[in-house]
Protein backbone atom coordinates (compact mmCIF):
# COMPACT_ATOMS: atom_id res chain seq x y z
CA UNK A 1 0.00 0.00 0.00
CA UNK A 2 2.62 2.55 0.33
CA UNK A 3 4.26 4.14 -2.23
CA UNK A 4 7.10 2.26 -2.60
CA UNK A 5 5.30 -0.89 -3.14
CA UNK A 6 2.80 0.83 -5.76
CA UNK A 7 5.87 1.46 -7.76
CA UNK A 8 8.33 -0.40 -9.76
CA UNK A 9 10.83 1.39 -12.11
CA UNK A 10 12.18 -0.14 -15.73
CA UNK A 11 15.72 1.18 -16.13
CA UNK A 12 16.62 2.96 -19.38
CA UNK A 13 15.13 0.90 -21.97
CA UNK A 14 17.67 0.95 -24.34
CA UNK A 15 19.06 -1.93 -22.07
CA UNK A 16 16.41 -4.23 -22.61
CA UNK A 17 17.81 -5.73 -25.95
CA UNK A 18 15.78 -9.09 -25.88
CA UNK A 19 12.35 -9.38 -26.50
CA UNK A 20 10.39 -12.45 -27.53
CA UNK A 21 6.29 -12.75 -27.83
CA UNK A 22 3.33 -13.88 -25.71
CA UNK A 23 -0.63 -14.00 -26.14
CA UNK A 24 -3.36 -12.13 -23.97
CA UNK A 25 -6.67 -13.24 -24.27
CA UNK A 26 -9.25 -15.36 -25.97
CA UNK A 27 -8.61 -15.36 -28.85
CA UNK A 28 -4.64 -14.29 -28.11
CA UNK A 29 -4.00 -10.82 -28.76
CA UNK A 30 0.12 -11.06 -29.40
CA UNK A 31 2.27 -8.56 -27.67
CA UNK A 32 6.53 -8.59 -27.81
CA UNK A 33 7.40 -8.21 -24.05
CA UNK A 34 11.19 -7.67 -22.83
CA UNK A 35 11.34 -11.32 -20.34
CA UNK A 36 12.92 -9.28 -17.29
CA UNK A 37 14.23 -10.96 -14.52
CA UNK A 38 14.89 -7.74 -12.44
CA UNK A 39 11.49 -6.74 -12.17
CA UNK A 40 7.88 -8.65 -11.38
CA UNK A 41 4.81 -7.51 -13.02
CA UNK A 42 3.73 -8.40 -16.33
CA UNK A 43 2.60 -4.84 -18.50
CA UNK A 44 1.65 -4.13 -22.61
CA UNK A 45 -0.32 -0.81 -23.39
CA UNK A 46 -4.05 -0.74 -22.98
CA UNK A 47 -6.48 -0.05 -26.12
CA UNK A 48 -7.58 2.76 -23.81
CA UNK A 49 -4.49 4.44 -24.35
CA UNK A 50 -5.84 7.75 -26.07
CA UNK A 51 -3.39 10.22 -25.30
CA UNK A 52 0.46 9.22 -25.82
CA UNK A 53 2.33 8.67 -28.65
CA UNK A 54 3.62 5.53 -28.09
CA UNK A 55 0.54 3.56 -27.51
CA UNK A 56 -0.42 4.45 -31.68
CA UNK A 57 3.04 2.49 -32.20
CA UNK A 58 2.52 -0.87 -30.54
CA UNK A 59 -0.01 -3.35 -29.95
CA UNK A 60 -2.78 -2.62 -27.59
CA UNK A 61 -4.95 -4.63 -25.09
CA UNK A 62 -8.86 -5.20 -25.81
CA UNK A 63 -10.46 -6.12 -23.36
CA UNK A 64 -14.01 -6.11 -25.07
CA UNK A 65 -12.01 -8.70 -27.83
CA UNK A 66 -11.03 -11.43 -25.16
CA UNK A 67 -13.55 -13.87 -24.00
CA UNK A 68 -11.70 -14.94 -20.77
CA UNK A 69 -11.36 -10.93 -19.59
CA UNK A 70 -11.56 -10.33 -15.84
CA UNK A 71 -12.07 -6.98 -14.74
CA UNK A 72 -9.75 -5.93 -11.63
CA UNK A 73 -9.61 -2.04 -12.42
CA UNK A 74 -6.77 -1.16 -9.66
CA UNK A 75 -4.87 1.51 -10.35
CA UNK A 76 -0.90 0.72 -10.72
CA UNK A 77 2.24 3.29 -11.45
CA UNK A 78 5.24 2.35 -13.41
CA UNK A 79 8.06 4.46 -12.68
CA UNK A 80 10.56 5.37 -15.71
CA UNK A 81 13.56 7.83 -15.99
CA UNK A 82 11.52 11.21 -16.45
CA UNK A 83 7.93 9.77 -16.22
CA UNK A 84 6.00 7.26 -15.24
CA UNK A 85 4.06 4.75 -17.40
CA UNK A 86 0.42 4.41 -15.52
CA UNK A 87 -2.88 2.34 -16.09
CA UNK A 88 -5.16 -0.18 -14.13
CA UNK A 89 -4.81 -3.83 -13.38
CA UNK A 90 -6.69 -6.35 -15.09
CA UNK A 91 -6.90 -9.98 -15.27
CA UNK A 92 -7.00 -12.58 -18.35
CA UNK A 93 -4.94 -15.65 -19.63
CA UNK A 94 -1.46 -15.46 -20.71
CA UNK A 95 -0.05 -17.87 -23.66
CA UNK A 96 3.39 -17.95 -23.54
CA UNK A 97 4.66 -20.63 -25.72
CA UNK A 98 2.06 -23.43 -25.93
CA UNK A 99 1.21 -22.66 -22.57
CA UNK A 100 -1.87 -20.63 -21.14
CA UNK A 101 -1.84 -19.04 -18.20
CA UNK A 102 -5.03 -18.67 -16.73
CA UNK A 103 -6.46 -15.87 -14.36
CA UNK A 104 -3.32 -13.71 -14.77
CA UNK A 105 -3.31 -9.87 -13.43
CA UNK A 106 -0.97 -8.01 -15.30
CA UNK A 107 -0.87 -3.69 -16.18
CA UNK A 108 -2.75 -2.49 -19.01
CA UNK A 109 -0.90 0.82 -19.63
CA UNK A 110 -3.31 3.93 -20.58
CA UNK A 111 -0.15 6.46 -20.28
CA UNK A 112 3.17 6.20 -21.71
CA UNK A 113 4.56 9.78 -21.60
CA UNK A 114 7.68 11.21 -23.55
CA UNK A 115 9.18 9.93 -26.90
CA UNK A 116 11.03 6.95 -25.21
CA UNK A 117 8.38 4.27 -26.12
CA UNK A 118 8.02 4.98 -29.18
CA UNK A 119 10.39 3.94 -31.05
CA UNK A 120 10.54 0.80 -28.92
CA UNK A 121 10.60 -2.31 -31.00
CA UNK A 122 8.83 -4.15 -27.45
CA UNK A 123 5.20 -3.39 -26.58
CA UNK A 124 5.68 -4.28 -22.94
CA UNK A 125 7.27 -6.08 -20.27
CA UNK A 126 7.21 -9.74 -18.95
CA UNK A 127 8.67 -9.59 -15.14
CA UNK A 128 10.23 -12.91 -14.20
CA UNK A 129 11.65 -11.71 -10.71
CA UNK A 130 10.42 -12.37 -7.21
CA UNK A 131 6.43 -11.69 -6.02
CA UNK A 132 8.14 -9.49 -3.10
CA UNK A 133 9.03 -6.64 -5.56
CA UNK A 134 5.46 -6.97 -7.48
CA UNK A 135 3.47 -4.26 -7.70
CA UNK A 136 -0.21 -3.76 -6.18
CA UNK A 137 0.86 -7.66 -4.91
CA UNK A 138 0.28 -9.10 -8.58
CA UNK A 139 1.26 -12.74 -8.78
CA UNK A 140 3.91 -13.19 -11.63
CA UNK A 141 3.26 -15.02 -14.64
CA UNK A 142 6.14 -17.83 -13.51
CA UNK A 143 4.51 -18.41 -10.11
CA UNK A 144 1.17 -18.89 -11.73
CA UNK A 145 2.56 -21.29 -14.35
CA UNK A 146 4.19 -23.26 -11.53
CA UNK A 147 0.80 -23.22 -9.21
CA UNK A 148 -1.00 -24.18 -12.41
CA UNK A 149 1.24 -27.05 -13.01
CA UNK A 150 2.10 -26.00 -16.30
CA UNK A 151 5.70 -26.68 -16.35
CA UNK A 152 8.17 -29.85 -15.74
CA UNK A 153 10.68 -28.33 -12.83
CA UNK A 154 10.86 -24.86 -11.28
CA UNK A 155 13.17 -23.75 -13.36
CA UNK A 156 13.79 -20.91 -16.23
CA UNK A 157 16.92 -20.53 -18.06
CA UNK A 158 17.84 -17.67 -20.24
CA UNK A 159 20.18 -18.16 -23.61
CA UNK A 160 20.68 -15.39 -25.13
CA UNK A 161 22.87 -15.26 -28.95
CA UNK A 162 25.31 -12.00 -28.48
CA UNK A 163 26.99 -13.62 -31.67
CA UNK A 164 25.70 -13.89 -35.32
CA UNK A 165 23.15 -11.54 -37.38
CA UNK A 166 20.30 -12.96 -38.60
CA UNK A 167 20.46 -15.66 -36.12
CA UNK A 168 17.63 -16.44 -33.30
CA UNK A 169 18.08 -13.87 -30.59
CA UNK A 170 17.93 -15.66 -27.87
CA UNK A 171 15.98 -18.52 -26.16
CA UNK A 172 13.95 -18.53 -22.81
CA UNK A 173 13.17 -22.27 -21.23
CA UNK A 174 10.54 -22.56 -18.90
CA UNK A 175 10.67 -25.84 -16.72
CA UNK A 176 14.18 -26.92 -17.16
CA UNK A 177 17.51 -26.10 -19.34
CA UNK A 178 17.96 -26.77 -23.26
CA UNK A 179 21.35 -29.57 -23.24
CA UNK A 180 22.15 -27.87 -26.56
CA UNK A 181 22.56 -23.88 -25.50
CA UNK A 182 25.34 -24.71 -22.76
CA UNK A 183 28.70 -26.32 -22.04
CA UNK A 184 29.72 -28.05 -18.60
CA UNK A 185 28.43 -27.83 -15.73
CA UNK A 186 26.70 -24.73 -14.66
CA UNK A 187 28.17 -22.89 -11.14
CA UNK A 188 25.35 -22.24 -8.51
CA UNK A 189 25.14 -19.99 -6.10
CA UNK A 190 21.82 -19.01 -3.42
CA UNK A 191 19.61 -16.37 -3.73
CA UNK A 192 20.75 -13.87 -0.66
CA UNK A 193 17.69 -11.76 -1.10
CA UNK A 194 14.32 -12.49 -2.63
CA UNK A 195 12.48 -10.35 -4.91
CA UNK A 196 16.21 -10.04 -7.34
CA UNK A 197 18.01 -12.62 -8.27
CA UNK A 198 20.43 -11.59 -5.73
CA UNK A 199 23.34 -13.47 -4.70
CA UNK A 200 26.91 -12.99 -3.59
CA UNK A 201 29.55 -12.86 -5.76
CA UNK A 202 33.62 -12.72 -4.67
CA UNK A 203 36.03 -10.29 -6.71
CA UNK A 204 36.39 -8.55 -10.08
CA UNK A 205 39.72 -9.08 -11.88
CA UNK A 206 41.05 -7.24 -14.44
CA UNK A 207 43.57 -9.67 -16.79
CA UNK A 208 44.52 -11.98 -14.48
CA UNK A 209 44.76 -9.24 -11.23
CA UNK A 210 42.23 -9.47 -8.68
CA UNK A 211 40.96 -5.53 -8.08
CA UNK A 212 40.43 -6.47 -4.24
CA UNK A 213 37.65 -4.51 -4.03
CA UNK A 214 35.02 -7.31 -4.25
CA UNK A 215 37.04 -9.90 -2.36
CA UNK A 216 34.94 -9.78 0.90
CA UNK A 217 31.81 -10.16 -1.30
CA UNK A 218 29.84 -7.96 -3.13
CA UNK A 219 25.75 -8.64 -3.88
CA UNK A 220 25.26 -9.26 -7.38
CA UNK A 221 21.58 -9.08 -9.45
CA UNK A 222 21.30 -11.34 -12.60
CA UNK A 223 19.08 -9.20 -14.77
CA UNK A 224 18.20 -9.87 -18.13
CA UNK A 225 16.02 -6.42 -19.10
CA UNK A 226 19.25 -4.90 -18.34
CA UNK A 227 21.95 -5.02 -20.93
CA UNK A 228 25.05 -3.70 -19.50
CA UNK A 229 27.36 -4.85 -16.42
CA UNK A 230 26.83 -1.61 -13.73
CA UNK A 231 28.89 -1.66 -10.60
CA UNK A 232 30.45 0.21 -8.15
CA UNK A 233 32.48 3.41 -9.38
CA UNK A 234 35.46 2.20 -7.59
CA UNK A 235 36.27 -1.00 -10.05
CA UNK A 236 34.72 0.49 -13.04
CA UNK A 237 37.38 3.58 -12.98
CA UNK A 238 40.04 0.72 -12.75
CA UNK A 239 38.38 -0.60 -15.53
CA UNK A 240 37.81 2.24 -17.77
CA UNK A 241 41.69 2.81 -17.22
CA UNK A 242 42.42 -0.60 -18.49
CA UNK A 243 41.02 -0.12 -21.38
CA UNK A 244 41.21 3.37 -22.54
CA UNK A 245 37.53 4.40 -21.89
CA UNK A 246 36.73 7.85 -21.86
CA UNK A 247 35.82 9.51 -18.46
CA UNK A 248 35.68 12.57 -16.70
CA UNK A 249 38.41 13.86 -14.27
CA UNK A 250 37.24 14.34 -10.71
CA UNK A 251 39.21 17.13 -8.87
CA UNK A 252 37.76 15.71 -5.36
CA UNK A 253 39.77 12.64 -6.43
CA UNK A 254 42.85 14.51 -7.99
CA UNK A 255 42.76 16.23 -4.56
CA UNK A 256 42.67 13.54 -2.87
CA UNK A 257 45.21 11.82 -4.13
CA UNK A 258 47.88 15.15 -4.47
CA UNK A 259 47.36 15.84 -0.67
CA UNK A 260 47.10 12.28 0.83
CA UNK A 261 48.19 10.41 -1.28
CA UNK A 262 51.22 9.52 0.23
CA UNK A 263 49.77 9.61 3.73
CA UNK A 264 47.55 6.47 2.61
CA UNK A 265 50.78 4.47 1.16
CA UNK A 266 52.35 5.14 4.19
CA UNK A 267 49.45 3.54 6.49
CA UNK A 268 48.48 0.95 4.35
CA UNK A 269 52.37 0.14 4.38
CA UNK A 270 52.26 0.05 8.06
CA UNK A 271 49.06 -2.23 8.63
CA UNK A 272 46.20 -0.23 8.93
CA UNK A 273 43.27 -1.35 8.42
CA UNK A 274 42.11 -0.05 4.67
CA UNK A 275 38.32 0.17 5.58
CA UNK A 276 39.56 2.81 8.70
CA UNK A 277 42.33 5.20 6.66
CA UNK A 278 39.98 7.48 5.50
CA UNK A 279 38.49 8.23 9.06
CA UNK A 280 41.74 8.15 10.18
CA UNK A 281 43.17 11.23 7.77
CA UNK A 282 39.83 12.79 8.71
CA UNK A 283 38.35 12.73 5.17
CA UNK A 284 35.17 10.30 6.65
CA UNK A 285 33.31 9.57 9.59
CA UNK A 286 33.44 5.97 10.53
CA UNK A 287 30.50 3.73 11.11
CA UNK A 288 32.04 0.34 12.36
CA UNK A 289 31.96 -1.03 8.81
CA UNK A 290 32.94 1.79 6.19
CA UNK A 291 33.95 5.41 5.93
CA UNK A 292 30.55 7.65 5.74
CA UNK A 293 30.62 11.05 4.35
CA UNK A 294 30.53 14.16 7.39
CA UNK A 295 28.37 15.75 5.53
CA UNK A 296 30.73 18.86 4.95
CA UNK A 297 30.24 21.59 2.55
CA UNK A 298 33.40 23.01 2.59
CA UNK A 299 35.94 23.60 5.62
CA UNK A 300 37.83 27.06 6.27
CA UNK A 301 40.86 27.22 8.24
CA UNK A 302 39.10 30.62 9.90
CA UNK A 303 42.49 31.53 10.97
CA UNK A 304 43.19 32.67 7.67
CA UNK A 305 40.09 33.02 6.20
CA UNK A 306 41.38 30.15 3.09
CA UNK A 307 38.89 27.42 2.29
CA UNK A 308 40.76 23.93 1.91
CA UNK A 309 38.24 23.79 -0.99
CA UNK A 310 37.80 19.79 -1.41
CA UNK A 311 36.46 18.70 2.45
CA UNK A 312 33.06 18.32 0.69
CA UNK A 313 30.46 15.26 0.52
CA UNK A 314 32.18 13.87 -2.45
CA UNK A 315 35.80 13.44 -0.82
CA UNK A 316 34.86 10.51 1.77
CA UNK A 317 34.08 8.58 -1.52
CA UNK A 318 36.92 9.77 -3.55
CA UNK A 319 39.67 8.94 -0.62
CA UNK A 320 37.82 5.15 -0.27
CA UNK A 321 38.28 4.74 -3.88
CA UNK A 322 42.37 5.99 -3.65
CA UNK A 323 42.50 3.52 -1.08
CA UNK A 324 41.17 0.60 -3.01
CA UNK A 325 43.42 1.61 -6.14
CA UNK A 326 46.34 1.95 -4.01
CA UNK A 327 46.58 -1.12 -1.82
CA UNK A 328 45.70 -3.02 -5.06
CA UNK A 329 48.64 -1.49 -6.77
CA UNK A 330 50.80 -2.07 -3.61
CA UNK A 331 50.02 -5.78 -3.76
CA UNK A 332 51.28 -5.39 -6.86
CA UNK A 333 54.63 -4.36 -5.71
CA UNK A 334 54.24 -1.49 -7.56
CA UNK A 335 56.64 1.49 -6.73
CA UNK A 336 55.65 4.01 -4.77
CA UNK A 337 56.08 7.11 -7.62
CA UNK A 338 53.82 4.85 -9.92
CA UNK A 339 51.02 3.94 -7.52
CA UNK A 340 51.02 7.85 -6.70
CA UNK A 341 50.84 7.92 -10.88
CA UNK A 342 48.43 5.27 -11.52
CA UNK A 343 45.93 6.74 -8.86
CA UNK A 344 46.41 10.24 -10.26
CA UNK A 345 45.32 9.11 -13.30
CA UNK A 346 42.33 6.77 -12.11
CA UNK A 347 40.76 10.12 -11.22
CA UNK A 348 40.76 11.27 -14.93
CA UNK A 349 38.71 8.38 -15.98
CA UNK A 350 35.80 8.91 -13.55
CA UNK A 351 32.78 7.36 -15.10
CA UNK A 352 29.65 9.73 -15.60
CA UNK A 353 26.72 7.99 -13.43
CA UNK A 354 24.77 5.50 -15.94
CA UNK A 355 27.00 6.95 -18.78
CA UNK A 356 28.53 5.41 -21.68
CA UNK A 357 31.99 5.21 -22.04
CA UNK A 358 33.36 5.31 -25.49
CA UNK A 359 36.21 3.06 -26.54
CA UNK A 360 39.06 2.82 -29.10
CA UNK A 361 37.79 0.21 -31.97
CA UNK A 362 40.66 -0.35 -32.89
CA UNK A 363 42.27 -0.95 -29.78
CA UNK A 364 40.05 -3.51 -28.77
CA UNK A 365 42.30 -6.85 -29.44
CA UNK A 366 44.47 -5.09 -27.14
CA UNK A 367 42.27 -4.96 -23.85
CA UNK A 368 42.51 -7.19 -21.31
CA UNK A 369 39.58 -9.84 -20.00
CA UNK A 370 37.40 -9.02 -17.00
CA UNK A 371 36.03 -11.54 -15.05
CA UNK A 372 33.85 -12.11 -11.85
CA UNK A 373 34.29 -14.60 -9.21
CA UNK A 374 31.17 -16.46 -8.66
CA UNK A 375 30.40 -19.41 -6.26
CA UNK A 376 34.77 -19.69 -6.60
CA UNK A 377 34.94 -20.30 -10.00
CA UNK A 378 36.30 -17.23 -12.06
CA UNK A 379 33.64 -16.13 -15.10
CA UNK A 380 35.79 -14.22 -17.91
CA UNK A 381 34.78 -11.77 -20.41
CA UNK A 382 36.90 -11.51 -23.14
CA UNK A 383 36.71 -7.36 -24.70
CA UNK A 384 34.78 -8.26 -27.94
CA UNK A 385 32.42 -9.42 -25.13
CA UNK A 386 32.13 -6.56 -23.09
CA UNK A 387 32.06 -3.93 -25.80
CA UNK A 388 29.38 -3.01 -27.48
CA UNK A 389 29.57 -1.76 -31.34
CA UNK A 390 27.15 0.67 -32.47
CA UNK A 391 26.82 1.25 -36.45
CA UNK A 392 29.16 -0.82 -39.10
CA UNK A 393 32.36 -0.67 -41.07
CA UNK A 394 34.40 2.47 -40.44
CA UNK A 395 31.58 4.53 -38.98
CA UNK A 396 31.22 2.25 -35.72
CA UNK A 397 31.13 3.31 -32.31
CA UNK A 398 32.19 1.15 -29.50
CA UNK A 399 31.05 1.90 -25.94
CA UNK A 400 32.04 -0.10 -23.14
CA UNK A 401 29.41 -2.62 -21.75
CA UNK A 402 30.39 -1.40 -17.91
CA UNK A 403 28.93 1.59 -16.28
CA UNK A 404 28.93 2.75 -12.65
CA UNK A 405 26.15 2.00 -10.13
CA UNK A 406 27.05 2.91 -6.45
CA UNK A 407 25.25 1.14 -3.85
CA UNK A 408 26.45 1.91 -0.38
CA UNK A 409 25.98 -0.83 2.46
CA UNK A 410 24.36 -2.88 3.31
CA UNK A 411 22.44 -3.35 0.11
CA UNK A 412 26.04 -2.76 -1.84
CA UNK A 413 28.44 -2.67 -3.05
CA UNK A 414 25.91 -4.34 -5.69
CA UNK A 415 26.69 -5.16 -9.38
CA UNK A 416 24.10 -5.38 -12.48
CA UNK A 417 24.88 -8.40 -14.14
CA UNK A 418 22.86 -7.92 -17.36
CA UNK A 419 22.87 -9.16 -21.14
CA UNK A 420 26.79 -8.39 -21.64
CA UNK A 421 27.20 -11.45 -18.93
CA UNK A 422 24.30 -13.52 -20.06
CA UNK A 423 25.09 -13.82 -23.67
CA UNK A 424 28.15 -15.12 -22.61
CA UNK A 425 26.94 -17.27 -19.72
CA UNK A 426 23.75 -19.50 -19.90
CA UNK A 427 21.69 -18.72 -16.64
CA UNK A 428 19.68 -21.21 -15.18
CA UNK A 429 17.28 -19.18 -12.56
CA UNK A 430 16.11 -22.34 -10.21
CA UNK A 431 12.81 -21.19 -8.30
CA UNK A 432 12.56 -24.36 -6.47
CA UNK A 433 16.36 -24.30 -5.42
CA UNK A 434 16.29 -20.52 -4.60
CA UNK A 435 19.58 -20.68 -6.73
CA UNK A 436 20.87 -19.29 -9.97
CA UNK A 437 23.29 -21.07 -11.88
CA UNK A 438 26.13 -19.56 -14.75
CA UNK A 439 27.75 -22.12 -17.65
CA UNK A 440 29.85 -21.37 -20.45
CA UNK A 441 26.84 -20.54 -23.22
CA UNK A 442 26.98 -22.54 -26.89
CA UNK B 1 7.50 -27.00 -27.07
CA UNK B 2 8.87 -29.95 -27.45
CA UNK B 3 9.23 -33.98 -26.51
CA UNK B 4 11.61 -33.12 -23.33
CA UNK B 5 8.90 -30.97 -21.98
CA UNK B 6 10.14 -28.01 -21.92
CA UNK B 7 8.99 -24.57 -23.20
CA UNK B 8 11.00 -22.55 -25.41
CA UNK B 9 10.72 -18.95 -26.43
CA UNK B 10 12.62 -18.07 -29.33
CA UNK B 11 13.85 -14.40 -28.43
CA UNK B 12 14.82 -11.29 -30.89
CA UNK B 13 17.31 -9.29 -30.38
CA UNK B 14 17.46 -5.63 -30.83
CA UNK B 15 20.43 -4.01 -32.71
CA UNK B 16 22.27 -1.16 -31.16
CA UNK B 17 22.36 1.51 -34.22
CA UNK B 18 22.98 4.81 -33.72
CA UNK B 19 19.31 5.97 -34.09
CA UNK B 20 17.91 3.61 -31.66
CA UNK B 21 20.62 4.39 -29.26
CA UNK B 22 18.49 7.34 -26.96
CA UNK B 23 20.87 6.69 -23.82
CA UNK B 24 24.19 8.40 -25.51
CA UNK B 25 22.24 11.44 -26.69
CA UNK B 26 20.71 12.11 -22.96
CA UNK B 27 21.88 15.22 -21.23
CA UNK B 28 23.19 14.99 -17.57
CA UNK B 29 20.06 15.85 -16.56
CA UNK B 30 18.02 13.20 -18.01
CA UNK B 31 21.18 10.58 -16.45
CA UNK B 32 20.38 11.48 -13.14
CA UNK B 33 16.70 10.52 -13.97
CA UNK B 34 17.75 7.06 -15.71
CA UNK B 35 20.01 6.71 -12.91
CA UNK B 36 17.75 7.89 -10.06
CA UNK B 37 14.75 5.17 -11.96
CA UNK B 38 17.26 2.09 -11.56
CA UNK B 39 17.63 2.98 -8.03
CA UNK B 40 14.10 2.62 -7.76
CA UNK B 41 13.94 -0.45 -9.80
CA UNK B 42 16.18 -1.69 -7.40
CA UNK B 43 14.89 -0.45 -4.65
CA UNK B 44 17.80 1.02 -3.38
CA UNK B 45 16.70 4.97 -3.67
CA UNK B 46 16.92 5.39 -0.26
CA UNK B 47 20.35 4.63 -0.05
CA UNK B 48 21.51 7.25 -2.62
Amino acid sequence: GSEETDIVALKNYMDAQYYGEIGIGTPPQKFTVVFDTGSSNLWVPSAKCYFSVACYFHSKYKSGDSSTYKKNGKSASIQYGTGAISGFFSNDNVQVGHLVVKDQDFIEATKEPGVTFVAAKFDGILGLGFKEISVGDAVPVWYNMVKQGLIQDQVFSFWLNRNIEGEVGGEIVFGGVDPNHYKGKHTYVPVTQKGYWQFDMGDVLIGEKPTGYCAGSCAAIADSGTSLLAGPTTVITMINQAIGAAGVANQECKAVVQQYGQTIIDLLVSGAQPVKICSKIGLCAFDGTHGVSMGIENVADESNGKSSGILHGATCPACEMAVVWMQNQLMDNQTQDRILNYADQLCDRMPNPMGESSVDCKNISSMPPVSFTIGGKVFKLTPDEYILKVGEGSEAQCISGFTALDVPPPRGPLWILGDVFMGRYHTVFDYGKSRVGFAEAA
Amino acid sequence: ASDDGLVRIGLKKMKLDPNNRLAGQLDSKDREALRASMAKKYRFHNDL
